[in-house]
């Protein structure tokens, strides 16, 4: 289902240049569960930005289901992301004026599912991920944990084809985060969706079909 | 050097109230190395802020050196934060227009520290975490766990006499976070300051003198 071939990454800071990606190779096939780990600054979220299609590489190709995502224009980009990909972020990126429930229902919104379901899907999420009773409560009034759970529930409230995850239990305590990996392995095997995450969580781990190593901008 | 005594805090959200803690007694004694562990929502966030004079509790009293805290005006509150405690946040806080340097070096400009001795003690801290390479980025040009290394070293850059650590080692790999807590560990013996760390981390918690639990808004 995604497909990088000879991927770089450069970041350019006046003079210096960042190598995060220094030649990526990966297959991922649908219904994997991967996990990607490396120490900070390996290249993991870089790595996931350019699979969710946030960003481009510098060379390389990278490909969804054999097309060749720069050939995709703008609107196709941004369909593509809206309605098969969800994205849990390293740092949340919740939007501050909305209740937890706002932000997990945005998604569905933009899909323009009927009120009746979203209300339905979104209430359902909340309880899964634990914050039934947090649903009214924008981010500056939730934990970091809960915040990272409203994350994830926006994430998959959609139901996408393929979801990555940039470190998603890095803010729970072990037992409140093996309780959102089951979530994501029960959704994996029931709807056969990808996930790929970015982890240094040994408990994440033992989930995986797979493990990366990520080691300086490199598959190890 | 800090006790608390009966310490509640709720926050009032419309009709709702949300009871952080309900009832904390707690003594710190100066040189302690002591890790705050709990679920996710269980007050741990909310029992720094209150110790970092950054919040006020709803009752109940917290007192640093013998001086009750209600007590000070808000001038003395400011100067007791940026002369005595270093605080490292759950979510960084780094100034985004500032680079790793700059960010490292404010509060040192704070306490007119001149810049010979300044710089210095920047570069030497930038060097301890790992990231002399980065001094020049800005927080959107670092991964996360760099950013929270940045924040780190913001935090021990004045030799404060209480660091107050919420989740330090969240976003680090497990050898980066090691390395992290073995430099607090270092300052903590030789400089005899006092370490508050909220932590989900067993190998932080290794570390410390004393483990306390804290359980949906008291200690277990
Ligand atoms: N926008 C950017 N501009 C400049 N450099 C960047 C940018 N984003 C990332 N980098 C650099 O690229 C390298 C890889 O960053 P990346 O965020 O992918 O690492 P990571 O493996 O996710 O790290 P962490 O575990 O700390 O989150 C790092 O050295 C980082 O400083
Ligand atoms: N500003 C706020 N307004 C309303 N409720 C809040 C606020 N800050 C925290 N809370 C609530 O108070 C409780 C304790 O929050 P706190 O941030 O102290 O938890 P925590 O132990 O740090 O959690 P985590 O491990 O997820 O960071 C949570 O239920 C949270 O939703
Ligand atoms: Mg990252
Ligand atoms: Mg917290």
């Amino acid at each position: 289902i995604v497909s990088m071939q000879k991927v770089t990454k450069d970041y350019h800071l006046g003079k210096t240049i960042v190598n995060a990606l220094k030649g990526v190779d990966l297959r991922v096939e649908k219904g994997e569960f991967i996990c990607i780990a490396g120490p900070s600054g390996s290249g993991k979220t870089t790595l996931l930005n350019l699979i969710g299609c946030l960003d481009k590489p510098t060379s390389g190709k990278v490909f969804l289901d054999e097309d060749d995502v720069e050939r995709l224009n703008d609107n196709q980009l941004s369909r593509l992301r809206a309605e098969r990909i969800g994205f849990i972020f390293q740092s949340f990126n919740l939007i501050p004026v909305l209740s937890a429930l706002e932000n997990t229902e945005y998604p569905l919104l933009l899909k323009g599912v009927a009120r009746q379901s979203r209300k339905k899907k979104v209430l359902a999420m909340l309880e899964e991920v634990e914050l039934a009773n947090f649903a009214g409560h924008r981010p500056d009034q939730l934990s970091g944990g809960q915040r990272q759970r409203v994350a994830i529930a926006r994430a998959l409230v959609t139901d996408p084809e393929i979801i990555l995850a940039d470190e998603p239990t890095a803010n729970l305590d072990s037992k409140t985060g093996e309780t959102i990996v089951e979530l994501m392995k029960k959704i994996n095997e029931e709807m056969n969706s990808t996930f790929i995450f970015s982890t240094h969580d040994s408990m994440v781990m033992k989930y995986a079909h797979r493990l990366i190593h990520l080691q300086d901008g490199r598959i190890a």
